[in-house]
């Protein structure tokens, strides 16, 4: 199964 | 003060509609180049971000950077009651703590008017790196609808392969698979209905396709729509807002996280 990646690990907080 | 007064006021009715569902309170960031909102759904795994540029409006005045924090599905609720035809007109003191929104209808002498409070928010900001994409596929965004509707009709998660001899969407569930193919189109004639490839690196990536579905809510602000795609980075679907002279005023584009292999 695959699993559902969250954008927070992508796109840094500024 | 700011007022921005939109003589197409169907375009921001279509706006709240396409964003409304996914995020439910977010700031607008005014300033004198324009508007603009940037929100994460509450599972942070989709982004949408608008923009409409001072231009796109048919007056436009911005005195300081105002930032309106306010619950979106109560703001689509009150724009929704606009007409198609209707002039919206977004007015704010500097110090506000509500905004007023008027709707004139055109053939009318009548004049409508609600006033929406605001809300204090912890704006969260993402920085999105620039990127470099392997892979970007325009296509008509009726079409691309249409593919995300039908497909979730058999599974929960579309992988997308882009290779030279075209773009696959495919999914399987526990009735079956179902998989469409699209090939660039040949011909110029008709631009709204162009599908055009570009490819630097093949790809294969899957997406969940209930925010696929919710994202093609916006079908209705642009004929064509815009997928662009690396390896293991966020998808970004991109329509275009332009206004009667086909200049682009503004944009919505959703980001979306997506699924890997366990």
């Amino acid at each position: 199964d695959k699993k559902q990646m969250k954008l927070d690990k992508f796109f840094k907080k500024s | 003060m700011f007022e921005a007064r939109m003589v197409r006021g169907f375009i921001i009715k279509r706006i709240l509609e396409a964003i409304k569902d996914l995020v439910s309170e977010a700031s607008w960031d005014c300033s004198t180049s324009g508007m603009s909102l940037q929100a994460m759904d509450t599972s942070h795994v989709s982004l949408v971000s608008v923009s409409l540029k001072a231009d796109g409006f048919d007056k436009y005045r911005c005195d300081r950077n105002l930032t309106l924090g306010m619950n979106l599905a109560s703001l689509a609720q009150i724009v929704k009651a606009a007409g198609n035809d209707d002039v919206i007109t977004i007015k704010a003191p500097d110090d506000a703590d509500k905004i007023t929104l008027i709707f004139e209808p055109k053939s009318e002498t009548e004049t409508w008017e609600y006033e929406i409070k605001l809300m204090n928010l912890d704006s969260e900001y993402l920085g999105i790196p620039e990127t470099d994409y392997s892979v970007k596929i325009n296509l008509p965004s009726h079409k691309f609808q249409r593919i995300c509707r039908d497909l979730s009709q058999i599974g929960d998660s579309v992988t997308i392969s882009a290779a030279k001899d075209g773009v696959r969407f495919s999914t399987t569930g526990d009735l079956g698979s179902g998989n469409v193919k699209l090939n660039q189109t040949a011909s110029a004639d008709k631009p709204d209905e162009a599908v055009t490839i570009k490819i630097e690196e093949p790809i294969i990536l899957s997406f969940a396709l209930k925010y696929l579905n919710h994202f093609a809510r916006a079908t209705a602000l642009s004929p064509q729509v815009s997928l662009s795609l690396s390896k293991d980075v966020p998808l970004v679907v991109e329509y275009v807002i332009h206004d009667d002279d086909d200049d682009e005023i503004g944009y919505i584009r959703y980001y979306l996280a997506p699924k890997i292999e366990e």
